[in-house]
Order: C-alpha cells, then sequence, then structure tokens
C-alpha cells in the first residue's frame, strides 16, 4: 500500500500574472512528482499542490526563490490518512 | 446492516458495502427502484446504475453519476446519500415527487470502480482508471478527459503518467463507453450532473472551447440559482460559470459531450471546500455536503422538468 510519510500540501495564492506563470512551470517539472489537488487558474485563486516528500526541498526553493509566498495546508499527508483510516475501522467495528 | 435505514451515511464506505447498499435499496422499494448494470471496468467490476422511476416507459430522465474521479470519496458517499434521499423524498416532498411522476432518475454512484477500490486497497490518492497503458509503466487514464469532445486538445495530456492522461483515443475507457451507449441508447436524457470533489463549483459547458454554448444565459441563471439554493442551508459559496471561464481549458470532458449530444441541462458540481482537507474531507462533512448539494440538485431537476424541450 503507498503510504505519503513526510507528503505536505502546499497552498499558494498567486498575487499577479507571473506568479501565475511561475507556478504553472512547476507542472512541468516532473521529477518533482508534483500532484496538483487544485490546478492553477487566476490571479488570487488559490493552488493545492502535494509534493512528494523527496520534491519538498526542491519544490520550496523554488517558490522562495522566485518571491511566491505558500503555506502548508497539510502538514503530513499520511497523519491525516491514518486518522481517517482509523475513523473508518472504528465505525466498522461499531456496527460489527 | 441488514436495511438501508441503518446504513451509517455519515461514513466513507468499501466498494462491496456501497454494491450491497444498491442491493437493499433495490429491495426496499422493488415497486421504483432497480439496478441497471451498464457495462464493467476493465477490472471486471459491474458498472452499476440506480434506475429511480414510478412507471412509464422510456421517460425523459435525469442522470446523475459520482466518483469519476476515484480518490473524491466525499463524493461517492454523497451519491449514496442521494439514492436514500431520493426514495424516502418521493410522496413527501411535493418537487421531488412531481418530478419522478413525470421524469426518471438514474444515479451512478461508483462511477470509476476500480479506482475506489485501489484508492481503499493501494493509493489513496489515486484518481484515474486502472487500465494499463502499452509502452508504459504508468497505469491509467483520466476519465474527465476520455470523451469525444474536443478530445486530444489543450487542457489534456497525452502522457500516460500525467494525472490528465487523455487515454489513446475518445471513449477507449469501458467506464466512459458505457455511459456513452447508455446516454445514447435512452435517447431521452434531458439533464446530466456529473460530481467532483472539491474546490466549490457549479460549471456548465464548455471545457474545450471559448465558443459560448447555445444556452449559456439559461445555464448561467440556473446555476446562479441552483447555488443559491446551496448556500442557503450552511452558507457555503459556490463560484459559477463555464468550465473555460471558471476553471481553466480541458478538452474530452464529460458534460461538453452530453451537452453536444442535445443534452441541455448538463453541469458539473465541484463539492465542499474546507481549505484544509483537500480531498480528504473528514468523514462528518459527508452528510452536509450531501445535504446542501441536493438543494442544488433540487433547482436542477426542478427546472428540468418545468422546462421541456
Amino acid at each position: 500500500k503507498k503510504t505519503f510519510e513526510g507528503d505536505q500540501v502546499l497552498r499558494i495564492v498567486p498575487k499577479d500574472e507571473v506568479q501565475l506563470s511561475l507556478i504553472k512551470d512547476l507542472e512541468d517539472m516532473i521529477e518533482l512528482e508534483l500532484d496538483f489537488w487544485k490546478d492553477v487558474t487566476d490571479v488570487d485563486t488559490p493552488v493545492h499542490i502535494r509534493v512528494p516528500s523527496h520534491g519538498l526541498q526542491s519544490t520550496r526553493m523554488y517558490l522562495e526563490s522566485q518571491g511566491i509566498d505558500y503555506s502548508v495546508m497539510i502538514e503530513d499527508l499520511q497523519v491525516i490518512l491514518d486518522e481517517e483510516q482509523e475513523e473508518m475501522d472504528s465505525a466498522a467495528r461499531v456496527a460489527a | 446492516p441488514r436495511n438501508t435505514d441503518n446504513f451509517d451515511y455519515s461514513r466513507y464506505h468499501t466498494i462491496e458495502e456501497i454494491y450491497s447498499f444498491q442491493d437493499m435499496l433495490v429491495a426496499e422499494n422493488l415497486g421504483m427502484v432497480s439496478k441497471i448494470v451498464i457495462g464493467s471496468s476493465y477490472q471486471g467490476r459491474p458498472l452499476n446504475v440506480l434506475k429511480f422511476s414510478t412507471g412509464g416507459s422510456n421517460r425523459p430522465a435525469i442522470w446523475i453519476d459520482t466518483g469519476i474521479h476515484s480518490r473524491e470519496w466525499v463524493t461517492q458517499a454523497s451519491g449514496t446519500w442521494f439514492a436514500k434521499k431520493i426514495v424516502s423524498s418521493y410522496g413527501r416532498d411535493p418537487a421531488l415527487t412531481a418530478i419522478l411522476d413525470k421524469m426518471d432518475i438514474f444515479l451512478e454512484i461508483v462511477t470509476n470502480p476500480d479506482g475506489f477500490y485501489y484508492t481503499h486497497n493501494s493509493n489513496r490518492m489515486w484518481r484515474k482508471t486502472r487500465k494499463p497503458n502499452p509502452g508504459s509503466s504508468c497505469v491509467g487514464v483520466d476519465p474527465n478527459r476520455n470523451w469525444d469532445a474536443g478530445f486530444g486538445g489543450p487542457g489534456a495530456s497525452n502522457s500516460p503518467c500525467s494525472e490528465t492522461f487523455r487515454g489513446p483515443r475518445a471513449h477507449s475507457e469501458s467506464e466512459v463507453k458505457s455511459i456513452v451507449d447508455f446516454v445514447k441508447q435512452h435517447g431521452n436524457i434531458k439533464a446530466f450532473v456529473s460530481i467532483h470533489a472539491y474546490s466549490q463549483m457549479l460549471l456548465y459547458p464548455y471545457g474545450y472551447t471559448r465558443t459560448p454554448v447555445q444556452d449559456q444565459n439559461e445555464l448561467h441563471a440556473l446555476a446562479k440559482r441552483a447555488i443559491t439554493d446551496l448556500a442557503s442551508l450552511y452558507g457555503t459559496r459556490y463560484r459559477y460559470g463555464s468550465i473555460i471561464n471558471t476553471i481553466y481549458q480541458a478538452s474530452g470532458g464529460t458534460i461538453d459531450w452530453t451537452y453536444n449530444q442535445g443534452i441541455k441541462y448538463s453541469f458539473t458540481f465541484e463539492l465542499r471546500d474546507t481549505g484544509r482537507y483537500g480531498f480528504i474531507l473528514p468523514a462528518n462533512q459527508i452528510i452536509p455536503t450531501a445535504q446542501e448539494t441536493w438543494l442544488a440538485l433540487m433547482a436542477i431537476m426542478d427546472h428540468t422538468l418545468k422546462n421541456p424541450y
């Protein structure tokens, strides 16, 4: 089963067309294996990107070097998934 | 659960549990609900569609599908809730009763069953189908880029490793082709609503071209009414408009194809977005999401009933 330890979901709000374009360039950086949960659309519209742990440093460096602000929406995806699984298992046990 | 009253709508369920739910609902409502298997997935799972009908033959119909992108769990969960809501509202809610007295409703709760199974057992973040791609180690096609509507154009990828891989040809995915065949064979579907998550939007065609649809004004006004009704419950604010103007260009999308087939009331939803969890929407959000979405669905279905074409 694929796990997502250390994967983060970053929230980026492009401030202008330049930032929009720079964030869009991330889509072409295949080696980072980014997963766009919420794609690039317009200025001021949040973009959500799941960044695998191995690509976190590069992605953050890219954003910071371009002066693009971001926040961490999900600190560790696997923690959330474990909670979801536990909730499902627990509910199933109660039902049983 | 032994019956659909005891089914826990407030938690996420496996595909087996949803299949079981569908069979229970049919058994409990033999006069109104039937199960149609419109095809099978690549891995051989049945593509089940619940038909809600109070009689008649080939009545005008409304299609609703949930979960074409498998990781969007709140959609399959909402679809399950909708199914129960339809049977429990008939005879009690005058608006829904009027709709079902004249029209049929088709509901496909798990539109991408292989992907859904995979999200539960192998990769929670899986979005696409599970058909292998010859010559690539990457699996699956984005079934919302696989329709014959601007297929192969901008806003879809030709790379099998991309999340928006369009597939080798239009309707290459049995999960898509089965709906295509069903819609064509039926020939009397008047509204088609495809439900996704997340980002809180209600969209109408087109996605593949900037050319506005002929019915833009009507669809825009209807979308506005639907999201207003939706917001009336919990204040959830939706954006609305054509796909290409509201989000981005996307070719090969579901409702572009259905609109081009003559189904005027073609819409796609992106359900609730808390801004915190993305696709991992906590289970306590399922029922509020389904409840508010139901109000928007009712607006669309009611308009479809009252504006025959």
